[in-house]
């Protein structure tokens, strides 16, 4: 059933797009339940104030088991492939070494909410899967093939995330994805 | 329009902010 949209409350800060928290998580053993049915939306919201409400309450990536995803996307862009927003897109993808995820995630989730990477729409979303060697983040937009747009996108995540000089950032078409089957 | 830009130290400041709790 559609949703209302989240609104702010008063006196708190607009966001310039409102945002929805997503979790997944993928069951040990045989895979039964398809990615999107594992896709479980945890929150709405459309303010600083809110975002933190709900934020604060939930458990931080790092300190989540097994193989879980955070997702946080532009409210009406669901985090799949094929959704209409993200079909012609792509993601710069970071794996970082394990201990780094929820400092790396927070840095990441307030660049996006603040409107820091300057690049119009083009930014959808960002994820946080936490894996067994080692966790990953990506942040997802819209046009991979706009170099201009990727190259700032990359330029803004290395001075937001503050990383550790040797990290190997990649981009990837989700097409390319699609093609080789990799979803982490 | 004009977007509405945080730098990170304002939302961290905001997350203390009564109208979060």
């Amino acid at each position: 059933p559609p949703r209302p949209p989240p609104k702010p409350g008063p006196g708190e800060h607009p966001l310039q797009y409102n945002y929805s928290y997503w979790f997944s998580r993928r069951t040990p053993g045989k895979q039964t339940t398809s990615y999107d049915q594992n896709l479980k939306l945890v929150a709405s919201f459309a303010s600083v104030e809110q975002f933190w409400m709900y934020y604060s309450h939930l458990v931080r990536p790092g300190d989540l088991s097994g193989h879980s995803d955070y997702h946080l996307f532009k409210d009406g862009i669901r985090p799949m492939w094929e959704d209409s927003a993200n079909k012609s897109g792509g993601k710069w993808i970071i794996r970082l070494k394990k201990g780094l995820a929820s400092r790396c995630w927070e840095n990441l989730v307030l660049a996006m909410l603040g409107e820091q990477f300057m690049v119009g729409e083009e930014i959808c979303g960002a994820v946080v899967s936490i894996r067994y060697q080692e966790d990953i983040l990506a942040l997802w937009n819209r046009t991979a093939y706009d170099q201009v747009t990727t190259s700032r996108i990359r330029d803004t995540l290395k001075r937001v995330l503050n990383l550790p000089p040797n990290t190997i950032m990649e981009y990837k078409t989700h097409t390319d994805s699609i093609k080789d089957n990799s979803s982490f | 329009g004009t977007r509405l830009i945080y730098d990170r130290s304002f939302l961290l400041e905001c997350r203390n902010s009564p109208l979060t709790k």
